[in-house]
């Protein structure tokens, strides 16, 4: 069991260190409690952005955090895919050049996965293969329409 | 794999039934406030059973029927239904009872009576986290031509005038137990727990999250 | 004690009513869960963007969620204002259309006011009458420019 | 009445001294993630004591100080100085204690020694809620003339090398507890749990806080 963890951890480790130094630009690694006994304690993240001391966690701003937590996620898709990635609208917090690392690293992921990504930010719409438009008239109910769906698909 | 449609009737703010199509690689699904992009993920945590109603912004199930069709009648009714495309999974991942092809009934049935998750109120939710797993054999392996594979999921939420409700899980057309779900789900990589679904607000909990739990995940997956 | 709040309570009720009109397009307003001794219950909001029925708060979308919460602080300044007001990132849920109207709300408010507002977001930024530039040189410190400000303080 | 302008000192992401003039009306401050952008903000509720140091993102006050500022000497030392204009305040509002013009010193002292927060956790800011407000008396009004009026807040936070700390307020100069200082800020609408300062994410709250609360905050005004 600790040989599963320990091959699993050093997996989403380097995962992790080369994905968070693409989106954000810095380093970061994650790091054990206690490495002697993994299950004696927590699992750390430890960031530090462009050229920054480490900085704990908890003083990072919006859009730090936002990119730590996306680089783990997609640590842990690289060592076990999922079939299917859905997110909802996780750039809230970045600024526009960082949803267009972001955008550029999901197309990139999703060569392994499909990603049904929920966005209201221009680079993120311009990045996918096609956007699903949802609309609702007042008072009725939400309409669907494909946009840039490929042609046999493109109305509802 | 992948998905291939989530068709919603009368789920939230569904309000007939409408038939989404997806394809593989990178969708947007952009749109006004309100308009219902995130109760699409809602739909998917739904059929799938990958969350409780608190998950789905719901006090409790009988909350995610369309308004307007549930006021119109005595008893009604939310259905959600994922089709995975399967073509690309290795055989020995799928036992019989996962490969549909394009509708064909294949027989055996997944499940003994459905487990409904009868309630009043969102109590029943503590049953989320499966309810055995009887029946299914991961080694009754039936090699099979490789065109079109499909597998669906199908949940059918059904309300009462006064306030209780049913919630059944299929198949492939074939009603089987949340856990039997979650055991098939499980082989394709699918958790309740896992972070393959962000939700709206919550993709900065993973740094605020207990270090303990952030561990756990690693567990999880090894 | 009882008469003191009431007057609070009608006069924030019924700016509410009319600024969650104009942000959000729908009714809303506030509702005691015990009238007749509030102190004994809590304070609800009842919103129903347009024209659909009355729902829960919970199943409110992010943006809906967003322009409730804020009509309800314009209302407080409206009968109470504060000297200032400091606003980080609460834009990030809506899309461009509610970003303008609550600029313009802002806008209005600001007669009142001083409104100090972070945000990412371009209606926003067009809508203020000056924007302040931070920014942060690799491993450096942060730095402030002033954009648009009046010209004798055009230079930090 | 308006924020004139604000000075940080080796605070969070800012290194040296910086001075931001601030104007009347509408004013965005924008930039790229982690520019420091939010942490103008923080210095606003550092400086005027409005929260606890994790509503700043801070687990401990000393975490406020600039990291590298406080590498590099045995006791460092972060400042904040918020200048009000209250031009338009009406006299009866202001002490003479609140009325400095332009630095000119105004005699009476507005406070005892300074209450200072000294601590080595942040359970010291359990003392948040206003440590008493002896000697000031806001019927204690002299008229002035009406220009060019400030009023301005400073907040020093010193922390040695062991990491011990104190904390000190002062108005228009002179030393006063926090306690006072909030009776002050109160005569001007300025309230710790005021909802005027809306934090990175905090907007929706207001939905998700339990309605009671959400009653308390119209008996504050009240
Ligand atoms: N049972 C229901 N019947 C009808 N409408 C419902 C029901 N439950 C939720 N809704 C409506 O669905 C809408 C929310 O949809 P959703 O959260 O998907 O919006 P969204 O597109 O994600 O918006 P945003 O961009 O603001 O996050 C709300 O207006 C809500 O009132
Ligand atoms: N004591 C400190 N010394 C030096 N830098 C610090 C200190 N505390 C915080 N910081 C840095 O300040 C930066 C965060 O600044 P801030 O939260 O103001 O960014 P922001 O402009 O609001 O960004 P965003 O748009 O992502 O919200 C972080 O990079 C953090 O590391
Ligand atoms: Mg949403
Ligand atoms: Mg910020």
């Amino acid at each position: 069991r600790f040989r599963a963890f320990q091959e699993a951890f050093d997996a989403v480790n380097k995962n992790f260190q080369s994905i968070f130094a693409e989106l954000s630009d810095g380093d970061g690694y994650l790091q054990l409690d206690d490495p002697q006994d993994p299950f004696n304690g927590g699992l750390n993240l430890v960031a530090h952005p462009k050229g920054k001391p480490v900085r704990r966690l908890a003083s990072m701003s919006g859009g730090e955090k936002s990119l730590t937590a996306l680089s783990f996620i997609f640590a842990l898709q690289r060592y076990r895919p999922s079939p299917f990635y859905a997110f909802d609208e996780v750039d809230m917090f970045l600024d526009g050049a960082n949803v267009e690392r972001l955008a550029r690293m999901i197309k990139h992921q999703a060569q392994q996965a499909q990603f049904i990504v929920v966005s209201l930010r221009r680079p993120m719409i311009e990045s996918a293969d096609r956007t699903i438009g949802v609309t609702q008239a007042r008072g009725a109910y939400t309409q669907v329409l494909g946009i840039d769906l490929q042609p046999k698909r493109a109305s509802l | 794999m992948h998905i291939k449609s989530v068709e919603l009737s009368h789920f939230k703010s569904f309000g007939g039934t409408t038939k989404i199509p997806l394809l593989p690689r990178f969708t947007v699904v952009s749109g006004p406030n309100g308009s219902g992009k995130s109760n699409i993920l809602d739909a998917l945590l739904f059929a799938l059973g990958l969350s409780g109603s608190r998950g789905m912004r719901a006090e409790r199930l009988p909350d995610l029927v369309n308004q307007n069709h549930s006021s119109r009648r005595g008893t009604s009714e939310a259905n959600v239904t994922v089709v995975f495309d399967i073509e690309d999974i290795p055989t020995e991942f799928l036992t019989d009872s996962d490969i549909a092809e394009d509708g064909a009934d294949n027989g055996e049935d997944s499940g003994e009576s459905a487990s409904s998750e009868v309630g009043e109120d969102s109590s029943a939710e503590g049953a989320l986290n499966g309810t055995g797993s009887a029946g299914d054999s991961p080694t009754n392996v039936v090699p099979l031509p490789s065109s079109s594979k499909e597998w669906s999921v199908t949940r059918r939420l059904r309300v009462t005038s006064q306030g209780t409700y049913t919630s059944n899980y299929y198949i492939n057309g074939e009603s089987c137990t949340m856990g039997q779900l979650h055991e098939q789900l499980q082989r394709f990589r699918i958790y309740p727990e896992g972070y393959n679904v962000v939700l709206q607000g919550d993709v900065t909990s993973i740094i605020s999250m207990n270090p303990r739990e952030r561990r756990e995940i690693i567990d999880e997956l090894a």
